[in-house]
């Protein structure tokens, strides 16, 4: 089902930005 | 860019999540600056502390010059946080306008207001618990959550 891989593929892009904040050190958003 | 005044919508969503006990809603309740403030004072309160607080009024009522007053401390405070303890400059175009948001609660400079919240909560020490607190957001809330941190990545570089 495309519909449901195209919300897969967007919760991964979220998660996956999410993380990565989580991971960078407290400071600068950049 | 992100639409600031969508901004505004979603990042409403977001500072509901804090639970304070001003009401925060629509652009009318923020405009006093006051649940702004309690929400600042949740994300670190050993900076945004009791005796700071003390300087937000909480009777603007509808005096909109009361308004714009809370509304320049609270900004005050984000942009010396963001410098002493975050390490970087809020650039010029971040800043909003907070005579129209005390004034005419303007969704899209209110937007601004909070994006630079946002900065503060998911770059200070606890951190942790806003980004996963925004990780239980609806999917479009979190789009537009994204879309508002990029942009200040890369407009402020570290």
């Amino acid at each position: 089902d495309p519909n449901m891989k195209a919300g897969a593929t967007s919760e991964g892009v979220l998660a996956n930005f999410f993380n990565s904040l989580l991971s960078k050190k407290t400071g600068s958003p950049g | 860019s992100v639409d600031k005044a969508e901004l505004c919508g979603s990042l409403l969503t977001w500072l509901q999540t804090f639970g304070v006990s001003q009401p925060c809603s629509s652009p009318q309740d923020l405009s006093s600056g006051l649940a702004v403030a309690h929400v600042l004072h949740q994300i670190d309160p050993s900076w945004f502390n009791e005796t700071w607080l003390l300087r937000i009024r909480d009777d603007t009522d509808h005096n909109w010059r009361l308004k714009v007053n809370n509304l320049k401390k609270v900004l005050q405070g984000l942009v010396e946080y963001s410098q002493d303890i975050l390490g970087h400059q809020v650039s010029d175009q971040h800043l909003p306008d907070v005579n129209l948001i005390g004034e005419f609660s303007d969704p899209a400079e209110l937007g601004k207001l909070l994006q630079l919240v946002l900065s503060c909560a998911i770059s200070c020490e606890k951190k942790q618990e806003h980004i996963q607190r925004i990780m239980t957001l609806e999917e479009s809330v979190q789009h537009v959550v994204m879309t508002a941190i990029q942009e200040l990545m890369s407009k402020d570089p570290a």
